[in-house]
């Protein structure tokens, strides 16, 4: 996360951090459920073997020991069949949920989001200097309505229906890599919501150029089918 | 075409104390607006409507005189022609409140017999909106509306009442508010309230001032005309075809030549740009091409290359003639940098952080949150605009009604605001209760107890608002019996049947809470005289878990 701030330790409860097998963090992640874990499908390139990662949850400061850390190991992994940058994981034991780890709801099939609602990214990616570096950041801004995001100024047409745009029109703060595969969470009725599963971006917190992020509620029937049928 | 409702603006959480309204019952919304249009024929002006009560009262007032209050569940809805500033064709319509004529000269009461006796009286014309001493237009002048004067040397004038931009647009088209439909290769629109084919985020509820209504082309986002989403699928959006007006666009305010606020009427000669850039001229395509012409955007005085703000920036800006810089801010002086400053030092620093959460029923809550439950910004306490109101300074000394700052005056159950929304007069604050958990390492055995985590449906107790709630209480919190769901007896409703709401559990006499109430769950009582009650449904205890609610409150930081 570039700018934005140290979160407080376990305020984002269901943000996880995906790891290799030799539990070096490279993607976020978000618990949508005790056994499912919900990230960025090209996160997943470098092995297509469930055993190549390893799920933290309950995690604050990257390195350090933490009591509420529970790691896991990962069952299967479902890739979007029609190649969105979306993906599931089942991981092979349940999370226990308690203070630390609390799944995030799910946003309504096709629910879209008002113009400018402020929705917030958390990650443990680069920060380009701006400090945090290896415990939680969050940031908030805005959501720009697509069609705003696709002008010739912004992205010029590269964002797609099933994605949406988030940021500072000036730039100063964004998601960067290593947050891939982590939320964007929006506030509906106290409760967060994840609307986004951070993807791409032209660099990092650059004027008039957005963060984008796959849009969750189109794809809500295929993880409601992966669930019921794994 | 369109629902009998497309001809008012809704308030929700509104009520009028009007000793001349009249009382019916109605099933819907729709019915109570029948009954204010048949019972009052050509004086409707504004109904209430309660979904639970299913009272509905109508108004043949002006509704701007009247003294609002807030109350939950209640629904004001305001004709719109009262409401309307501006006049459609010749006026006959125009129903509006000026009073004076294009010389600046106080109109005459139309119901009396000085300084000149009038033709045209209320008596005689008791359609054509005679009231006061307003403009009217109750001989369809072509020129109106207009008013008998003060002045006894002039019988009459006409008053400046701007046109409605219905057949035509004046500027870039944001006050546009015709019909037009098709976008200039003739795709027909997609309504605004429709995601099929195209997902969007221009919801009219979200953006009420902007008219999103039906599939009608508007501009509600700064472009040079007014457009829509098409229903082709392979076309996104696409400009409409608006004519011009060919009257002279609304005279705008003086512009400054000082920054104040955002600079949106700054109309100065500053060329250079913060870092030194020359700004390129609005009219020019190069170095950097752009949208921002002087015909695109005729009324925001896009002359030379002078700094400016047409598109609601935080300040007045320019393309720059640096081809690697496409923008840059201007450095414009203020105003009043001194009074500005004064302002902002006057906020005590401790003011400024804000208090994320509120206890009990957060009477004592001095944080600086301004953001309702749905994102809506609060209304200043000292402003009556765009919502009247008595919750003032003077009325709650001790309250702490500073700013637009989320409070709690008068003994509700958590910090709400009026809002900055004309359209809803108030809601509660995006803020949650002060939670104490006690931290503890999550203990090995508590993984084989899995059934204790995770109720879709919990019994016993709610989450959140209760909407989920299935238990089986079925008293209100005054102990009052609840009527069957699907009985009509005492109290007969059209909502919230076994019928209407098949996904709402209305089992039996149940409490429940179909219509997602912010107070939780409640029924229509078997005492005759009470219509419904909340019931008193314990919250879940902790060791349970609601998806998205954190046990320790995020900071929620957006600075850069």
């Amino acid at each position: 996360i570039v700018a934005g701030c140290i979160s407080h330790p376990h305020s984002w409860p269901w943000q996880i951090s995906l790891r290799t097998s030799y539990r070096m963090h490279f993607c976020g992640g978000t618990l949508i459920d005790p056994w499912w874990v919900l990230t960025a499908a090209h996160c997943l390139e470098r092995s297509s073997w469930p055993s190549a990662y390893k799920v933290y949850l309950g995690l604050h400061n990257e390195s350090a020991s933490e009591a509420s850390v529970q790691t896991r190991d990962v069952e299967k992994l479902f890739k979007e069949p029609h190649r969105a940058d979306i993906a599931l994981l089942k991981l092979r034991r349940p999370a226990i949920i308690n203070n630390h780890v609390i799944p995030v709801c799910l946003p309504k099939e096709n629910d879209v989001l008002g113009g400018k609602k402020v929705c917030y990214v958390t990650g443990w990616g680069e920060t380009r200097g701006t400090g945090g570096d290896g415990v939680l950041k969050e940031t908030g801004f805005p959501v720009i309505e697509n069609k705003i995001c696709n002008r010739p100024e912004f992205l010029n047409g590269r964002v797609k229906k099933h994605e949406l745009c988030a940021g500072n029109i000036h730039g100063g703060t964004d998601s960067c890599q290593g947050d891939s595969g982590g939320p964007l969470v929006c506030m509906h009725e106290e409760k967060f919501v994840q609307h986004g599963v951070t993807s791409w971006g032209l660099g990092c917190a650059q004027p008039m150029k957005p963060g984008v992020y796959v849009r969750v509620s189109h794809y809500i029937p295929w993880i409601k089918r992966i669930m019921e049928n794994n | 075409q369109g629902s009998i409702l497309d001809g008012y603006v809704k308030t929700e959480g509104a009520w009028l104390l009007n000793p001349k309204k009249q009382t019916y019952r109605a099933n819907s919304h729709e019915e109570c607006a029948e009954r204010c249009e048949t019972e009052n024929k050509f004086t409707c002006r504004a109904f209430l409507f309660t979904s639970k009560d299913q009272q509905c009262l109508t108004l043949a007032e002006n509704t701007k005189t009247s003294v609002i209050f807030r109350r939950t569940n209640a629904v004001l809805y305001e004709k719109r022609i009262y409401l309307l500033k501006c006049k459609e064709g010749k006026g006959v319509n125009y129903r509006g409140t000026e009073a004076k004529t294009r010389e600046g000269v106080q109109c005459q009461n139309w119901a009396v017999n000085t300084p000149h006796k009038p033709n045209y009286t209320p008596e005689k014309y008791p359609n054509a909106g005679l009231e006061e001493n307003y403009c009217r237009n109750p001989d369809h002048d072509p020129k109106g509306p207009w008013c008998y004067t003060m002045d006894p040397a002039t019988r009459f004038d006409y008053c400046n009442i701007p046109e409605c931009e219905v057949e035509c647009m004046h500027c870039s088209g944001e006050n546009y508010r015709g019909v037009v439909a098709t976008t200039v290769s003739g795709l027909v629109c997609q309504h605004w309230n429709s995601q099929q084919p195209h997902s969007h985020g221009y919801l009219p509820e979200n953006l009420p001032e902007k008219d999103l209504k039906m599939n009608y082309c508007r501009n509600p986002d700064g472009e040079p005309r007014p457009w829509c989403f098409t229903t082709n699928p392979n076309k996104l959006w696409e400009y409409c075809d608006i004519p011009r007006c060919t009257t002279p666009p609304p005279t705008p305010a003086p512009g400054r030549h000082c920054l104040s606020g955002s600079g949106q009427d700054y109309r100065g000669t500053i060329s250079v740009t913060e870092s030194g850039n020359t700004c390129q001229h609005w009219s020019s395509q190069s170095p950097h091409r752009h949208t921002h012409t002087p015909e695109n955007y005729p009324c925001k005085s896009l002359e030379e290359n002078y700094c400016r703000n047409p598109n609601s920036e935080k300040m007045p800006w320019c393309y720059t003639t640096d081809r690697s810089t496409r923008w840059e801010y201007c450095l414009i002086p203020s105003c009043d940098g001194t009074e500005q400053e004064a302002v902002a030092a006057d906020v005590p620093e401790q003011a400024q952080i804000a208090e994320e959460c509120y206890e009990g029923n957060g009477m004592t809550y001095r944080g600086t949150a301004s953001f309702t439950i749905s994102g809506k910004k609060c209304q200043a306490w000292n402003s009556m605009s765009p919502h009247r109101h008595n919750k003032t300074v003077l009325q709650y000394p001790n309250a702490d009604l500073r700013q637009n700052y989320c409070r709690n005056p008068d003994e509700d159950s958590r910090p709400w605001c009026f809002t900055t929304d004309p359209h809803v007069r108030w809601e509660y604050c995006n803020l949650r209760k002060c939670s104490y958990v006690q931290v503890t390492s999550p203990k090995p055995t508590q993984e084989a107890n899995l059934g204790e985590i995770t109720l879709q449906f919990p019994r016993n107790c709610m989450y959140g608002n209760g909407k989920n709630y299935r238990g089986t209480i079925a008293k209100t919190g005054r102990g009052r019996t609840c009527q069957e769901w699907s009985s009509q007896i005492p109290h007969s409703h059209s909502a919230f049947t076994p019928l209407t709401d098949p996904r709402a559990g209305l089992v039996r006499n149940y409490c429940r809470n179909p219509d997602g109430d912010m107070n939780g769950p409640w029924c229509y009582t078997t005492d005759p005289r009470i219509p419904w009650e909340y019931c008193d449904i314990p919250k879940c205890s902790s060791g349970r878990y609601e998806c998205g609610k954190a046990k320790f409150t995020p900071k929620l930081c957006s600075q850069r």
